[in-house]
């Protein structure tokens, strides 16, 4: 048995560089690292090596905490209507993120709605309106600076009549530091229940890809008030490797669903783990 | 709490001596983590320590503090002369009107920032005009036409024509209406985009703005700097906007930014409204990414 590789200084730094500039942070680039040691010391690992062990550690844990565990295939009967509520912090990508899924199933043939429940951000409605216009989906408004959970309930009944499939519910961006603006996340669960009980069935948080390890509080507290059943990590088309979404998965247990790849509404792939490791790695 | 962690280091001095290598060393590593989770840029982080490292060593402790709030107090120091660089006031230009460019990633704030920003020069006696220019996202222009007519703010738009087009009309009415500041709001872009960042470059050359501002989401991490860094080197910015700091966000990619840009951070935004907009003050951003 030859003896166990040890890490420089050097080698180590250039290790942890690779990983926090990846907004892994420091406790996971830290795991990860003493992952790749506990390796050295059983295999025989020569110092190319290296670089694909950790790789593979990275790919591991990624694949035991953020990758979903059953395709949506798996499901038994899906409900009627599906209701999903798309939230998160401000300027994040929530509304195309929406208009990109309201697409997607709209392809596959599902009847979907989108509900504009953002009645607070300047022309936010006008923005959605276009994404549903594209998508070739209907849309239900309320009037201008109306209470969101009462386009919420608008929705939700207009949905209920017509016999909709998925609803799609976009949501006012919110720092999750804003306990009023949380709570009513709170009120618009309660609304939706009143139509269907199960309703949120989902509920997507959706994450700048640029986010550095505020990504995890905002998880934190979304999770709170209203439980996130996914995320979606956006804008990963750009040069940041959405690494924060590892914490989130380590620590909150949610994995991630979508990536957004762009600002087209065909922008948009299903969460593999082989997206993060690559843009990691290289 | 940082001075806490950096007590354990010094327990062997005792309000005198001098800082000494090994234990100014010891006590930066802790800060090192400290600096990352709060987003500062890894090679900021070690560059800047280094700094510190050098700045600390050798300095005699006072009498009035422990070795590890001297230490602090130099990291403070370092830190707040980093970030700040004393504010100036916007330059202007000889020709009327001045104008303004606003650029940065998709969702930084820009035009939430060009309506504030329009706000806030008018508070300043100026006579502003807001020029709506990003062509690309649904419903952009409607979106800073409204935040004009919510505050009363001239806001220039055309639609069906390009951004540079867009502009040079706004610059045109601006002149002929008597606007003395034209601030001009872009699609948000990434900068890894060449052709978007080629039709910066091309706005930049007719327009002759006399600013050009990164408006930066204060949660950005790491990659704070390869944006910062490509803006400057491919459209020279000339000041950085710091956007959602009414979050919990540390904001490390202030310094990162800062940096790598040498551009001095201007404002910051702290709000979604029209008022939340103050400018940057180093020090407490300084405090902020401390802990
Ligand atoms: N490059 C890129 N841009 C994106 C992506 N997703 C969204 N965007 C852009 O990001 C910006 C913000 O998107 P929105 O959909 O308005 O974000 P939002 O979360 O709804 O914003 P608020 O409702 O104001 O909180 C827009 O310019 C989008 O085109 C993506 O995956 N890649
Ligand atoms: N809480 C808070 N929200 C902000 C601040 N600045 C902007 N926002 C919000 O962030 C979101 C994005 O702002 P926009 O002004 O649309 O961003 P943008 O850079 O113009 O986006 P694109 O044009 O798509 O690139 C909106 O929901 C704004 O209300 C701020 O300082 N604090
Ligand atoms: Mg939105
Ligand atoms: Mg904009």
């Amino acid at each position: 048995v030859g003896a166990a590789l040890k890490l420089d200084e050097e080698t180590l730094e250039k290790l942890e560089e690779i990983l926090i500039t990846a907004d892994l942070g420091v406790e996971t680039s830290m795991e990860l690292i003493e992952r790749l040691r506990k390796r050295l010391r059983l295999e025989s690992v020569t110092a190319e090596d290296v670089l694909r062990v950790l790789r593979e550690e990275l790919d591991r844990m990624i694949e035991e905490t953020v990758a979903e565990k059953e395709t949506e295939g798996d499901e038994e009967e899906q409900p009627r209507p599906h209701v999903t509520f798309v939230v998160g912090v401000n300027g994040t990508g929530k509304t195309t993120t929406l208009g990109k899924i309201a697409n997607r199933y709209a392809k596959q043939g599902e009847s979907v709605l989108i509900v504009a429940a953002d009645t607070f951000r300047t022309a936010a409605v006008e923005q959605v309106a276009i994404w549903a216009e594209r998508a070739g989906v209907d849309i239900v408004r309320g009037a201008t600076g109306a209470d969101p959970a009462s386009v919420v309930y608008d929705g939700l009944s207009a949905a209920l009549s017509r016999n909709v499939q998925r609803v799609l519910v976009d949501t006012a961006g919110r720092l999750h530091t804003k306990t009023n603006l949380m709570a009513e996340l709170g009120k618009l669960d309660r609304v939706a229940k009143k139509l269907v009980p199960e309703a949120p069935h989902e509920v997507l948080l959706v994450v700048d890809g640029t986010t550095g390890q505020n990504g995890l509080s905002q998880a934190k507290a979304f999770a709170e008030v209203s439980g996130v059943t996914a995320l979606v990590v956006t804008k990963l088309d750009g040069t940041a490797k959405g690494g924060v979404l590892v914490p989130i998965g380590r620590e909150l247990g949610i994995p991630v669903r979508w990536i957004g790849l762009g600002e087209g509404i065909d922008d948009l792939v299903p969460f593999e783990p082989r997206l993060v490791v690559e843009a990691v790695f290289g | 709490e940082l001075t806490e962690k950096l007590e354990g280091f010094f327990s062997g001095l005792k309000g005198r001596g001098k800082l000494t290598e090994d234990n100014v060393r010891e006590s930066l590593r802790d800060v090192r983590r400290i600096l990352l989770e709060a987003d500062v840029n890894f090679a900021v982080a070690r560059d800047f320590l280094k700094r510190v490292e050098e700045k600390a060593v050798g300095v005699d402790v006072l009498k009035s503090v422990t070795p590890a709030q001297q230490v602090i107090k130099i990291l403070h120091d370092e830190l707040t002369e980093l970030l700040g660089g004393n504010f100036r006031p916007l330059k202007r230009s000889k020709e009327t009107p001045t104008v303004i460019m606003m650029v940065g990633l998709q969702g930084s704030g820009k035009t939430t920032t060009t309506g504030k920003l329009g706000h806030y020069l008018r508070s300043h006696g100026m006579r502003p005009m807001l020029a709506a220019c990003d062509m690309q996202r649904p419903a952009a222009i409607d979106q800073l036409e409204r935040i004009g007519e919510q505050s009363s703010l001239t806001v220039h738009a055309k639609r069906g024509v390009s951004a540079l087009e867009a502009a040079l009309a706004a610059k045109e009415a601006a002149r002929l209406g008597g606007q003395d500041t034209l601030i001009v709001d872009t699609a948000g872009r990434l900068h890894v985009d060449e052709e978007l960042m080629n039709e910066l470059r091309d706005l930049r050359d007719q327009l002759h703005p006399s600013e050009i501002l990164f408006v930066a989401d204060g949660m950005t991490g790491q990659d704070a700097v390869n944006s910062a860094k490509a803006f400057t080197e491919q459209l020279d910015i000339t000041g950085v906007v710091m956007t959602k700091l009414d979050g919990d966000a540390r904001g490390g990619a202030a310094l990162s930014v800062r940096e790598v840009s040498g551009a001095p951070i201007r404002f910051a935004g702290i709000g979604e409204k029209i008022e939340e907009f103050e400018e940057f003050h180093p020090d407490r951003m300084a405090n902020r990414i401390l802990g």
